[in-house]
C-alpha cells in the first residue's frame, strides 16, 4: 500500500515491485513480501507498507533499505519493546504501526517518509506452520496493492517428500480470462503457483488505473496419506513427525450440544444458530448419539435425555431446535453440569457405545450473569465434574464474548474455542467447526520415540485424531551417535487396538533433506520452536501461577532465540524520519481483544476530516 | 503356485503345482465347524506367449472368520481388514499392528504380515517384491500356515486336507527321468505315485533368496496327493 496518495498516481509514489515469495517444505511455510517503492514527486511523501498475514503465523523478520541504508527489526520482550514505544510516542513523535485482528489476518502496517526521487524497499518475513484443516493444507495471501505495479509478482514453491496429493489455488477477484495467467506445476513432491500478472491485466478497465488484485489469493494442498505411522523427517539433529493416517473407519461420537438462548441471541444470532444446527444435525452420522440442552438463566433438555441420531430422532429434534427461541439471562454453569451429569448418567446406563468420543459444544455470545456468574469459579466446577473424560470445544459468538473464559475452558478439558464472527456466514461456520470434529478416527494417540535419545518433544499424547487434521511431534535428537529413529504409535481405532511403527536411517534422511537445498537448512528447528512455543502459549491459558511463570519465561527465551514475533515479544523498527530516529513496534494481537467492528467514516462539510491519526495501538497480552 | 505339505512327522515334505488361469480363485482352507475360510486369487505374468506355459502366482488372499466377524483381503498393494461395518486399510510400506482380543494381524513394512485368529489359527503372507519395470513378473504373495491344530476334522481345501498330518510310504529310490534327481514310488491316501526329488523356497525368514526345503514333487497338479483335481477347488469369490 502507498496510503491514500497512491490512490492519484499524480502524487508521485509509485510502487515499482511487489514480490511475495513463499516457500514451503514439510508444511512449514517461510513467507517474505518485498515492496519497492519510488517517490517521483519534488517533495518528500509518506509511503505505507501495509500487509495482512494469517494470525497463525509469526513475522520473523522486517527491514527497510532507505538510501541505501538498512533498518532491521529486533525482537524483544514485550516490556522492553513498550518502555521504548511509550518514550517515542512521549515525545510526540509517530510511532507508525496500525494492527487490527480479522478473522484470519492480521494487519501490519508501517510507514516512511521518502524524500524526492528517492526509494525505499520493505521487506517483511513470517513463518507459519501450516495446519492441515479439513483434508487439506492452505496458504492464504491477500493481495491489495493500491496502484498498478510493474512488477508484481506471488511466487509459491512447495516440496513435500511425502509426496503432493493435489495442488490447487483460488483467486475469486481475478476474471475468468486471468484465471489462466497463473500458473501450476506439480511433480510427485515439488509444487509450484506463479502468478505474475502485467500492468494491462492489472487494469480493471482499459483506459482506468484500478486494479483488480483485490483479494484472496488462496492455494490449497495435501499429501499422499496412508495407514502408516506417518512421515519423519531429521535435519540438523531435530526431527519433525507427521501423523495422518488415512483408511481408518470412525468412531462414534456422544455429543451434548449446549446451547445458549439468552436475550442476546435474539435476532440474527438465534436465527442462525437455529439454521446451522439444523444443518448440523442433518450430518449427523447414524451411529453417533446427542442432546440438546439450551439455556438463558433456566436450562431445560430436549426430553431429558440423549438419543441415537437415528432418522426419526433427528427428524423430532429439528421440529424442537425450530422453536428455539431468545429471552432472558445467561447461566453458564449449570447447563454445562447437566451436561456432563447426562454424560455420566448415559454411559453408567450403557446406553453409549464403549469405545466412543463425548463432548460437549457449547455456544455462546455473552458473559455469564446468572446463576454462578463468577467465570474462575464456572471453569473449576466443569474441569472437576469433567475430570478428564470428554472434550470441551466453546464457541464464542459475537463481539461480546468473553473469549479467554472460553478458551480456558475448553483448553482446560481438552477441546478448543473459536470465535463465530457475526456475519451473514455464521452458520456455514458454526457447521465447519462441526465438521472438523465430527469424525474421530482415533483414540488416545502415544507417539513414542528412544527416551534416551532425544529430548525437547512436543506434545506427544492426544485424546483423539479427528478425520481431516494432523497430529504433529517434534523434538531435538540428542544422541549424537543414533544411527536410526524409531517412531512408534500407539492408538486405540473404533474396535481394535493400533500400533504403528516407523524407522528412519538418520544419515539417509538428513542427506536426502538437505540434497534439495529447498529451504532454509534450519528449517526443522525453526519449526520445532514453532510448535513449542504454540503448544506453551495454549498451555499457558490454564496454567496456574507458578507454571506460569515457568511457561512465560521458556516462551520468551524461544521467541527471542528464534526471532518469533508472539504474544510476548514486540519488534522494534527504527526508522528515519526527517533528521530523526523514530522507532515502532510490532505486536501480535491476541485472539481476546474486542473485534474491531467495520465503522464508518464521516467528514461533515466544512470539517476537516483527519485521515490519519498520529498512532493507533492496541494491547496485545 | 508351488504348494509344499510336511509329512510323517515333519522328517519330510511334499510339493506339487497348481497350474491354474489369471482371476481364478482356489480355495485353500474351508473349516466348516469353525466357519472359517482361506481363498487365493491367482495371476499370471505380465505379458502371456501364446504356446507357452502361463506360470501363475498368488497376487491376493481372502480370509474369513464368520465367528470373530473378521474378514481380511490381501493384495500385493494392500492389506484391508473389514470387521463387522468396520473398514481399516494398510499399505505394505508400513510396519503396523492391529489387535483386538483373540485377534491379532502384524505387518513388517513390505516383507509380511502374521495373523492370529484365536488359537484356531496363525498363518504369515510373505510379499514378493519384483522389480516393478520387470517386462514379465509382478509381485506376489505366499501363504504360510504356523498353526492349525484347533480346526476340526473337517477342514479341506487345498492346504486346508493337509491340516491333519498324513502318513506317506516314499520307496523304490532311483535315479530319475531328469538328470540328478531321484524318482520314488510314494503311497498316499491309497494312490501309488512317481514322485521326483526336488527342492522348493521357504521364504519366511529369508524374503530375498529363501531357504531350501527339500520335498518329494508330485507331478500332474498333485494327482493322486490331493482330495479330486485343481478344478474342484476353484470358487467364484475371495470370501
Amino acid at each position: 500500500s502507498i496510503g491514500e496518495h497512491g490512490k492519484n498516481p499524480e502524487s508521485g509514489l509509485e510502487i515499482y515491485s511487489m514480490k511475495i515469495d513463499c516457500k514451503v517444505t514439510s508444511r512449514f511455510a517461510h513467507n517474505m513480501v518485498i515492496s519497492r517503492v519510488v517517490n517521483r514527486a519534488n517533495e518528500s511523501k509518506e509511503a505505507f507498507f501495509e500487509i495482512e498475514l494469517p494470525k497463525t503465523a509469526f513475522i520473523t523478520n522486517f527491514s527497510m533499505t532507505l538510501d541505501g541504508v538498512t533498518y532491521v527489526g529486533a525482537v524483544k520482550e514485550k516490556e522492553v519493546a513498550q518502555q521504548q514505544y511509550q518514550k517515542a510516542v512521549s515525545r510526540g513523535q509517530t510511532a507508525g504501526l496500525v494492527k487490527a485482528s480479522g478473522r484470519k489476518m492480521e494487519k501490519f502496517k508501517v510507514s516512511v517518509n521518502i524524500g524526492p526521487t528517492k526509494k525505499v524497499t520493505f521487506e517483511l518475513t513470517y513463518e507459519e506452520l501450516l495446519k492441515r484443516h479439513l483434508g487439506k493444507y492452505e496458504i492464504q495471501i491477500r493481495v491489495k496493492p493500491k496502484q498498478l505495479v510493474k512488477h508484481f509478482q506471488i511466487d509459491v514453491h512447495i516440496f513435500e517428500p511425502q509426496g503432493i496429493a493435489f495442488l490447487d489455488f483460488d483467486a475469486k477477484f481475478l476474471p475468468n480470462n486471468l484465471t489462466s495467467i497463473v500458473k501450476k506445476t506439480l511433480t510427485a513432491t515439488r509444487g509450484h503457483v506463479s502468478f505474475k500478472p502485467t500492468l494491462e491485466q492489472q487494469r480493471k478497465c482499459p483506459d482506468c488505473d484500478e486494479t483488480v488484485l483485490d483479494g484472496d489469493f488462496i492455494i490449497k494442498y495435501d499429501v499422499n496419506r496412508d495407514l502408516s505411522a506417518g512421515t519423519v523427517q531429521i535435519v540438523n539433529g531435530y526431527f519433525v513427525h507427521h501423523f495422518a493416517p488415512a483408511n481408518l473407519t470412525r468412531i462414534p461420537k456422544n455429543v451434548i450440544f449446549v446451547i445458549d438462548h439468552s436475550g442476546s441471541m435474539s435476532g440474527t444470532k438465534m436465527r442462525q444458530t437455529n439454521e446451522a444446527l439444523l444443518k448440523i444435525l442433518d450430518d449427523m452420522n447414524t451411529k453417533d448419539y446427542f442432546a440438546i440442552i439450551i439455556f438463558d438463566d433456566t436450562s431445560e433438555t430436549w426430553k431429558n435425555s440423549i438419543f441415537q441420531a437415528t432418522p426419526n430422532n433427528v427428524a423430532e429434534a429439528k421440529v424442537f431446535v425450530r422453536t428455539i427461541s431468545a429471552r432472558g439471562g445467561t447461566d453458564i454453569n449449570a447447563p454445562m453440569l447437566k451436561a456432563v451429569r447426562l454424560l455420566d448418567k448415559s454411559h453408567q446406563d450403557k446406553l453409549l457405545p464403549e469405545r466412543s468420543v463425548s463432548m460437549i459444544i457449547l455456544l455462546t455470545d455473552g458473559d455469564p450473569n446468572s446463576g454462578e456468574s463468577n467465570p474462575t469459579k464456572i471453569q473449576e466446577n466443569v474441569k472437576s465434574a469433567i475430570n478428564g473424560r470428554y472434550n470441551v470445544y466453546c464457541l464464542g459468538f459475537g463481539y461480546d464474548v468473553k473469549y479467554s473464559f472460553l478458551e480456558k475452558m475448553s483448553l482446560d478439558n481438552d477441546g478448543v474455542a473459536r470465535r463465530i464472527y457475526e456475519d451473514s456466514d455464521a452458520p456455514l461456520q458454526l457447521q465447519g467447526f462441526y465438521d472438523e470434529v465430527a469424525n474421530p478416527l482415533l483414540l488416545d494417540i502415544e507417539l513414542h520415540y528412544p527416551e534416551n535419545a532425544i529430548s525437547e518433544l512436543t506434545q506427544a499424547n492426544f485424546r483423539q485424531y479427528y478425520d481431516g487434521s494432523e497430529i504433529v511431534v517434534a523434538g531435538k535428537i540428542s544422541d549424537d551417535d543414533l544411527k536410526s529413529l524409531i517412531a512408534e504409535v500407539f492408538a486405540q481405532t473404533a474396535n481394535e487396538n493400533l500400533t504403528l511403527k516407523a524407522e528412519v536411517q538418520v544419515s539417509e534422511v538428513e542427506n536426502i533433506t538437505q540434497q534439495q537445498l529447498y529451504i532454509f537448512g534450519d528449517f526443522t528447528e525453526r519449526l520445532w520452536a514453532y510448535l513449542t512455543i504454540q503448544q506453551l502459549l495454549e498451555k499457558r491459558v490454564s496454567a496456574e501461577t507458578n507454571e506460569k511463570k515457568n511457561l512465560t519465561d521458556r516462551i520468551l527465551e524461544l521467541s527471542l532465540k528464534y526471532s518469533f514475533v508472539t504474544p510476548l515479544t514486540s519488534m522494534v523498527v527504527t526508522k528515519p524520519e526527517e533528521n530523526k530516529n523514530d522507532s515502532f513496534v510490532a505486536d501480535k494481537p491476541s485472539e481476546d481483544e474486542k473485534v474491531p467492528i467495520q465503522q464508518r467514516q464521516y467528514s461533515y462539510p466544512g470539517h476537516a476530516y483527519s485521515k490519519r491519526p498520529s498512532f493507533t495501538y492496541v494491547d496485545s497480552d | 503356485p508351488h504348494f509344499v505339505i510336511s509329512i510323517n512327522d515333519h522328517s519330510d515334505a511334499i510339493c506339487f503345482n497348481i497350474d491354474g488361469k489369471p482371476g481364478a480363485i482356489l480355495n485353500l482352507v474351508t473349516d466348516p465347524y469353525t466357519d472359517f475360510v482361506v481363498n487365493g486369487e491367482l495371476i499370471g505374468e505380465k505379458k502371456i506367449e501364446i504356446n507357452k506355459k502361463i506360470n501363475t502366482y498368488f497376487g491376493k488372499f481372502g480370509i474369513v472368520n464368520n465367528k470373530m466377524d473378521v474378514k481380511v483381503e490381501v493384495s500385493t498393494k494392500t492389506i484391508t481388514v473389514f470387521h463387522g461395518e468396520d473398514k481399516i486399510v494398510f499399505p505394505w510400506s508400513a510396519t503396523a499392528s492391529l489387535t483386538k482380543e483373540s485377534f491379532s494381524i502384524s505387518i513388517i513394512k513390505e516383507r509380511n504380515l502374521t495373523l492370529t485368529m484365536g488359537d484356531d489359527a496363525t498363518f504369515v503372507i510373505v510379499l514378493h517384491r519384483v522389480w516393478k519395470n520387470h517386462p514379465l513378473h509382478r509381485d506376489f504373495l505366499g501363504f504360510y500356515t504356523l498353526d492349525s491344530h484347533r480346526f476340526s476334522s473337517m477342514t479341506h481345501g487345498l492346504l486346508g486336507q493337509f491340516y491333519h498330518e498324513i502318513s506317506a510310504e516314499i520307496y523304490n529310490i532311483h535315479p530319475g527321468l531328469d538328470e540328478g534327481k531321484s524318482d520314488a514310488t510314494m503311497i498316499v491316501k491309497g494312490h501309488k505315485l512317481r514322485v521326483t526329488r526336488g527342492y522348493q523356497k521357504d521364504y519366511r525368514f529369508d524374503p530375498k533368496r529363501g531357504t531350501n526345503v527339500p520335498c518329494w514333487f508330485v507331478h500332474y497338479n498333485g494327482k493322486g496327493f490331493i482330495d479330486g483335481s485343481p478344478t474342484d477347488y476353484v470358487v467364484s469369490s475371495l470370501f
